[in-house]
């Protein structure tokens, strides 16, 4: 980006090539600097959240500068002087849910050329039956060469591919080349200048927002689908025509005062949305909380029409009262699920689920975060999965997060905006449908080392459960993989015999391309799984967990939480040399970014920074 | 005066102003059970300003400590501290260091007055001097509370009620009458009130402008945020 005419910006190219759901985006951009003096040019690109930035390079006057990683703390303390004094710079920012950004500056000399490359890369997940490859551009201005070329190689085959873009006119449309075969895709997208012209007579570009590409592959049956490359393995498992397994859902509602208002009408919406879907299978109660927990009815209630009826009555009357009572909610939405198991009210092979809905920290009632953790963890007994929904900014969403991860469930933030009903809806949808309980993967101990979690409480419907290890022999011919699971009826089993992808085999011109991908995957995976190892668990586990993910994210030159990418900048011309830190944002600090934005945003005038103490302060003053 | 109660925690503060006519005392803060009294009395301008709205201020506090046999005037000309049986007058023109038994004094000339009530309590008065012609404003008091842990769960007052925290939760956030201060509604005591988000001046570290600290702005003297209402607070004495 540059706001001066004086800038040419030759080329922006997005290039990503999917191996196996290992993602890997190279996005280069090249700029002349026309003009007779030097100037500062911007690189800022947006990456999705879930990718870590591999590598980063400038070339400028022939010389390279490259980005190092290191571990964060010795990253901080080696620029310790250039930090406290304010002349480092954070080079990503959150950038609304699903991408955040990278964006450096550099003075490039007059009449030469600066090189841009940014490398990231994520393994795709599989949600609601589809993976998704999403690429924000956003030029500035008009691009000589731009180009989005993307590859995608699943040895399993492709099922289907969609490619669209927010941006997309009648003109552009057909300008999106997409070539599908059995087992690869290309999909590519390279507007001339013209082409890019926003309108007749000005120099704005068209070309600004996102370009999704979803696919899907063919669902291998019984064991899944095992592929072995250069001493690794992965095994992607998702078999197709499985029945669903009853729930027995507990939805926990938030009705606190500070539920007023919107988030009241669209956390309605959404549940009846959410009750009118609910499977005839399926088991049911409603908890609404404020200061005071108040239930529909004392036990759940299949879900017939009759009950469902009358439940979209109940939900249609909730409205706001009181404040934020979680520790009594959810324990009384355990014991409901605990006493209709041991009477039999529920079937016997079915799944328990909770649901808490939340926009608020516990503030009547147990407040303690950590005892409320204790608390229903020692109620669950680790039996049934708690999804826990953070409504906005004002919930703590780590405490939500080790509440949910020490339960078998997940949490997820909905973001305060007028999608939020379809941010519920959505959530609900991708745990609405559990195939199998209790999955376990096991391979030949002799075989593997190194394994990613290979057991699973749920497979959901229109997910992928994926595991990747380290084989110990790389010779290997064969090996056996058994599959279990509780399914709807009877216990699913699978048995397969897994062997090396021959490459040359499948893709006879292209072996080149998965060298260290299946490698790199299983490193990505261990690393986040890792790091969610961190947060939850006895403190020596957690220690242990974040000293592993660490040296792995150092040796495969990840930007994790827990390392930083220092970038050095060349000199400028009075010599100061100001160091560049790239960190990852973690969820945690995202939201409170937004919390902070939020307020002083709508709280102060523009030049405006608040001092916060430590301690309360109680004051009056004059005005 | 603005009251400010800031809630770190919560990266969060509520505030909200009272006016009464110039002469009249407030309780401040009182837990009967240490026995500490803060009252303060407002004072009005020297005539009522070319904006029309007549500010009020407080110009004197009364602070008392019974258990401890403590008593301060501090007024925006002096301080006066009755301990062992006898009075002593500090002025603000002076730098000057009171340790005693039970409290501790520090006067940072024409600034402020940090003091200590020994196991209870601990706050700084500020002064804040204007120009001696000013044609409508004259010499106001700011009171900080710093340390108030120690204070019984009874202690109560316009300050005092807020010692133990206050739980409220803010929700539809919309645009208020300036568009830089929306409104929103505020779940408080078991009420519903609008609120705006504002910001009002913490002068503790810059005298001269202040530094802005946003907070939830409750309107008509505090209404609904703080128990009862305004004339609740109304007491005869400074002490």
């Amino acid at each position: 980006s540059t706001n001066e005419a004086t800038v040419e910006v030759h080329s922006v190219t997005v290039d990503c090539t999917v191996t196996s759901r290992f993602a890997r985006t190279v996005m280069t951009s090249v700029a002349l600097n026309k003009a007779n003096t030097s100037q500062e040019i911007f690189f800022e690109v947006e990456l999705p959240k879930t990718a870590f930035i591999t590598n980063f390079s400038m070339e400028i006057e022939g010389r390279v500068y490259v980005g190092d990683v290191k571990e964060k703390e010795k990253a901080k303390k080696q620029y310790e002087k250039a930090v406290s004094s304010g002349r480092t710079a954070g080079l990503v920012k959150a950038s609304g849910r699903k991408m955040e950004k990278f964006s450096v500056s550099v003075n490039i000399a007059a009449k030469s050329n600066v090189t841009f490359i940014l490398t990231h890369e994520e393994l795709l997940q599989r949600k609601l039956g589809h993976y998704e490859i999403l690429t924000r551009v956003k030029p500035k201005t008009r691009v000589q060469k731009f180009q989005i070329v993307v590859n995608i190689y699943e040895p399993q085959g492709i099922l289907f591919v969609d490619a669209h873009a927010t941006f997309l006119s009648n003109d552009l449309l057909p300008l999106v080349e997409k070539t599908v075969t059995d087992k690869k895709a290309h999909v590519s997208f390279s507007p001339t200048m013209e082409q890019q012209r926003k309108c007749p007579d000005c120099d704005g570009t068209l070309i600004d927002g996102d370009f999704i590409i979803k696919y899907d592959v063919n669902r291998a049956k019984s064991f899944g689908d095992i592929q072995i490359v250069n001493g690794y393995f992965v095994h992607f498992f998702a078999p197709p025509d499985l029945r669903r397994v009853p729930k027995n859902v507990v939805f926990v509602i938030d009705i606190s005062g500070s539920m007023y208002g919107t988030k009241m009408t669209q956390t309605r919406e959404a549940m009846l949305q959410i009750v009118k879907d609910l499977h005839e299978d399926d088991h049911f109660a409603l908890i609404k909380f404020g200061s005071a927990i108040y239930t529909w009815r004392d036990s759940l209630s299949k879900a017939t029409q009759e009950n469902i009826t009358e439940a979209i009555n109940y939900v249609k009357d909730i409205d706001s009262e009181g404040m934020t009572n979680i520790n009594d909610a959810v324990l009384r939405g355990v014991a409901m699920l605990i006493k209709d198991r041991k009477e039999k009210k529920l079937p016997e092979r079915s799944v328990d689920i909770i649901i808490l809905l939340t926009d608020g920290m516990p503030n009547v009632g147990e407040s303690n975060t950590a005892k409320i953790q204790e608390n229903v963890l020692s109620a669950t007994g680790g039996k049934m999965s708690l999804f826990s929904l953070g409504f906005g900014n004002d919930v703590d969403y780590s405490f939500l997060d080790v509440l949910s991860k020490q339960n078998k469930g997940i949490a997820r933030r909905i973001y305060e905006a007028s999608d939020a009903t379809l941010q519920l809806q959505g959530f609900y949808d991708e745990v609405a449908s559990p195939l199998l309980l209790e999955v376990d993967l096991r391979y030949p101990d002799n075989a593997v080392e190194m394994l990613t979690t290979n057991h699973f409480s749920q497979l959901f419907n229109g997910s992928e459960i994926v595991v990747a290890g380290r084989l110990t022999d790389n010779d290997l011919d064969n090996f056996m993989v058994d599959v279990m699971g509780q399914g709807l009826e009877e216990d699913y089993k699978a048995q397969g015999q897994a062997s090396p992808v021959k490459w040359t085999d499948i893709y006879p011109d292209e072996e080149y391309i998965f060298g260290d991908f299946t490698e790199r995957l299983w490193a990505y995976l261990t690393i986040q799984q890792l790091l969610e190892k961190s947060k939850s668990g006895p403190a020596d586990e957690k220690e242990n967990a974040t000293a592993k993910a660490l040296d792995m994210a150092l040796k495969y030159s990840f930007v994790t939480p827990l390392t930083s990418m220092v970038v050095t900048k060349p000199e400028t011309e009075d010599g100061t040399d100001s160091p560049l830190i790239a960190d990852k944002l973690t969820e945690e600090q995202r939201q409170q970014a937004e919390r902070r934005g939020y307020h002083y945003m709508s709280a102060s005038p523009p030049m405006y920074t608040p001092t916060y103490h430590s301690s309360p302060t109680y004051f009056v003053d004059g005005d | 005066p603005h009251f400010m109660i800031e809630l770190p925690e919560k990266e969060d503060a509520l505030c909200f102003n009272i006016n009464d006519r110039p002469g009249t005392i407030f309780s401040l803060v009182t837990d009967p059970q240490s026995g500490i009294l803060v009252n303060g009395q407002i004072i009005g301008d020297k005539k009522i300003p070319p904006d029309g709205k007549m500010n009020t201020y407080f110009w004197r506090f009364g602070i008392v400590h019974q258990t401890l046999g403590v008593r301060l005037e501090v007024n925006t000309r002096d301080i006066s501290v009755f301990q062992d049986s006898k009075w002593v007058k500090l002025l603000w023109s002076d730098s000057a260091s009171l340790k005693g038994l039970n409290v501790d004094l520090l006067v940072t000339k024409e600034r402020s007055l940090m003091v200590t009530l020994k196991d209870s309590v601990k706050f700084v008065v500020l002064l804040h001097k204007v120009w001696e012609k000013h044609p409508y404003h004259r010499d106001y008091l700011g009171f900080y509370t710093l340390d108030s842990h120690l204070l019984s769960p009874a202690v109560h007052g316009l300050l005092g009620q807020f010692y133990h925290g206050i739980e409220y939760e803010v929700s539809e956030l919309r645009p208020g009458e300036v568009p830089e201060k929306p409104d929103a509604t505020m779940f408080v005591k078991g009420q519903q009130l609008n609120v705006t988000r504002g910001w009002q001046r913490d002068f503790r570290r810059d005298m001269k402008n202040g530094e802005n600290v946003p907070c939830w702005f409750v309107h008509n003297n505090g209404t609904g945020l703080i128990d009862g209402d305004a004339t609740d607070y109304v007491v005869s004495g400074l002490f």
